[in-house]
């Protein structure tokens, strides 16, 4: 059975897409068989990995509706590595299951048929604390956080948790796998006094390694590829290569 | 009558919040009467002024509920700088008005009573298409689109286009009054070509005054400061008061 990360953060630019496009990717290159979700309307997971997200596709709407049809909405994109891409048409969902029972399981129900041929699932969302995140949350077995170094993203996290406790009535077993510090820019004192903070209060829950601020991280996007695969010199590349090491070392 | 502007974008932390803060601040300094409108749940442009959103008071969800409340949730900030605030409850407002007949014209009638007082009021809105940045688009006289200089950023302009096209059924005086380059590095090449494919398709809607990426303006949120108070000669403050300046020439 798959391990599910939800990746969250409803602070907006932190970072949630990058990590699990380029996290998830060196999983895959470390031998885990991985699924990457596109669980965001914006649809950047999608066009990451240079998928127009205009063409006809099933997607993960499609999943949502009916999960016999998620198989279908799998696309290869590596060895080891498949997406669910998502389309602008995503957007409709929030509204669509407002009365519905199961409106909060939709995607736990979507994941289910497909998630034991899978080691490790990740799931990106928008930012916001609605429908989608609460899916991610609801359909996983643990949580990631990107953590960028910046007041009002750190301000956000109080009331992350308070979401995650209140998801956890639907998902008991939910668990935080840890935090992850992002856009870490080691020439400016913000940086310092938020890793200290988090790192204070959080403890082990804040992974050792950090993502820095890489400019080679946007602009792989631009040609659909992993940061690894754009230029695996860079210290994005190098920095998502030692946390995935690190995330295995601790049982990913 | 106040010219209102909706600062806008769908992606995530892209600069909106920022811009409300500072260039609202390098306006007031100018002269202008301005108010501040903090529409986004995540309250951080209340933050943003050092003020704590978890103490009682009234905030924009109370204007939006009765407009005759709306000047009794105005906080005096500076000389010629009103807020009115916002905290987490807001985030009921969605789901709440999801069958009021007047459900996207919440936020005009809500800054009716008070908009005589003003000559600019700037609105920030939360990362999304949703409810809050259609209430502030249909209650906008202009339209502000801060535009981070990544490929994720760049391509959410499509779908933004299309979103204020829907709102111009309900608004259709709604003026496009520029976009405005942010977080730009002239270190890195990514910032040169979206940059110049921006300026190639926008023509003169791009103003020529960048943000550029500065420390200093996240630092100064922690001290609840504009970023011109903060540290006046760092290279965010002076952009915002260019770009004052430059909106001001152009009839702000
Ligand atoms: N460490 C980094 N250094 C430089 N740029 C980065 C870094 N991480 C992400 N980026 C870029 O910053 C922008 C924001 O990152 P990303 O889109 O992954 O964040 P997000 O949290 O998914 O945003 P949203 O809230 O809009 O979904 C993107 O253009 C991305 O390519
Ligand atoms: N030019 C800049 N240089 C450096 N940091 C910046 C700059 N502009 C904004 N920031 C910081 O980057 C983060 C994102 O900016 P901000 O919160 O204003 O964006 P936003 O679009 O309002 O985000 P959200 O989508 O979450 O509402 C904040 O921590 C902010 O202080
Ligand atoms: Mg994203
Ligand atoms: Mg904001």
């Amino acid at each position: 059975m798959a391990r599910i990360f939800g990746v969250v953060s409803q602070k907006g630019g932190v970072g949630k897409t990058s990590l699990v496009q380029n996290l998830g990717a060196e999983l895959a290159l470390a031998g885990r068989r991985v699924l990457q979700v596109d669980l965001d309307p914006q649809s950047n997971l999608t066009v990451g990995w240079g998928i127009d997200p205009v063409e006809e596709r099933l997607t993960v709407y499609d999943a949502l509706e009916n999960p016999q049809q998620t198989a279908n909405t799998i696309i290869g994109l590596r060895d080891n590595l498949d997406l669910i891409p998502a389309d602008l048409d995503l957007a409709a969902a929030e509204l669509a299951y407002i009365n519905a029972i199961d409106r909060n399981h939709k995607l736990k129900k979507a994941l289910t048929p497909v998630a034991d041929y899978y080691d490790i699932i990740m799931i990106d969302a928008p930012p916001s604390l609605g429908f989608f995140t609460v899916n991610s949350l609801a359909a996983a077995s643990d949580i990631l956080i990107p953590l960028q170094v910046h007041p009002y993203a750190y301000k956000a996290i109080n009331q992350l948790f308070i979401i995650i406790d209140q998801v956890r009535e639907i998902n008991p077993d939910l668990n935080l796998f840890g935090l992850i510090l992002t856009m870490w820019d080691q020439r400016n004192s913000l940086t310092g006094a938020i890793e200290q903070e988090a790192r204070r209060r959080f403890e082990d829950l804040v992974f050792s390694n950090v993502i820095p601020i890489n400019v080679r991280i946007p602009e792989a996007t631009l040609e659909g590829l992993s940061v690894g695969e754009y230029e695996s010199s860079s210290s994005g590349a190098k920095a998502y290569k030692a946390l995935a090491q690190e995330m295995i070392h601790y049982g990913a």
